[in-house]
């Protein structure tokens, strides 16, 4: 699962 | 992605390339603040901090490292470089940009999303990327003109965080798991410190006149 915190923005 | 934060990546892009453009081209930085420009570059360092932890994508780590190097590449050019160094008006950029840095990392040390080496610094970036336009936003207050590239510089900064706002609205529409308080309180913070600016530059714009800030 993918962790709902990813910072995938800039 | 969507073409909000799409959007708004580019317009931070754009604001970045003015910026250089306009040191550049004049060998001035006039009406930029220092101030500001060590906190962007601060806000980057400790934020892609997890370039050497984490790979999104090839996209991510290309922006990241360009808002790396071009923010360096700003103070260095206003603290080395002989001619733009010159102009650098320091009377004028007064801000006690400190005080913002230690109130922000104070506030990432109670307020983060994890307490590790890396969340901490997440956090304390974005709070210190809210504030970090306030020595330049005072800066212009003070010195009342603002010249066409520099203005064009906080707009498209401006521009930049109100597209990243939609871009929360859309993905908290279309994610059902999306909800990212530190990110988003702090960025409509941010936004709203551009609200006087974003007025005054619609004036000039609709009046096709100077952009002038009122003391």
């Amino acid at each position: 699962v993918k962790d709902q915190v990813a910072k995938d923005e800039l | 992605m969507n073409i909000f934060r799409l959007a708004g990546d580019m317009t931070h892009l754009l604001s970045i390339l003015v910026l250089l453009l306009k040191i550049y081209a004049t060998k001035s930085c006039s009406g930029v603040s220092r101030k500001t420009q060590e906190l962007y570059a601060i806000v980057f360092l400790a934020r892609y901090l997890d370039l050497f932890t984490d790979f999104i994508s090839v996209y991510n780590t290309f922006m990241k490292i360009v808002f790396i190097a071009s923010s360096l590449a700003i103070v260095w050019c206003i603290r080395v470089h002989p001619m733009v160094k010159r102009s650098y008006d320091k009377d004028l950029d007064t801000f006690r940009h400190y005080l913002l840095v230690a109130a922000s990392f104070l506030l990432a040390l109670f307020l983060h999303e994890k307490f590790t080496f890396l969340e901490i610094f997440w956090a304390f970036s974005i709070y210190l990327e809210a504030v970090a336009i306030l020595p330049q936003l005072v800066l212009l207050q003070r010195s009342g003109n603002v010249d066409n590239l520099t203005g064009q510089y906080v707009f498209f900064l401006g521009a930049y965080r109100g597209l990243y706002i939609l871009n929360w609205i859309y993905r908290y529409l279309t994610e059902p798991r999306f909800t990212r308080w530190i990110a988003c309180v702090s960025g409509v913070v941010q936004t709203a410190l551009y609200a006087d600016f974003f007025y005054y530059y619609f004036i000039s714009w609709k009046n096709n006149s100077k952009l002038k800030l009122p003391a």
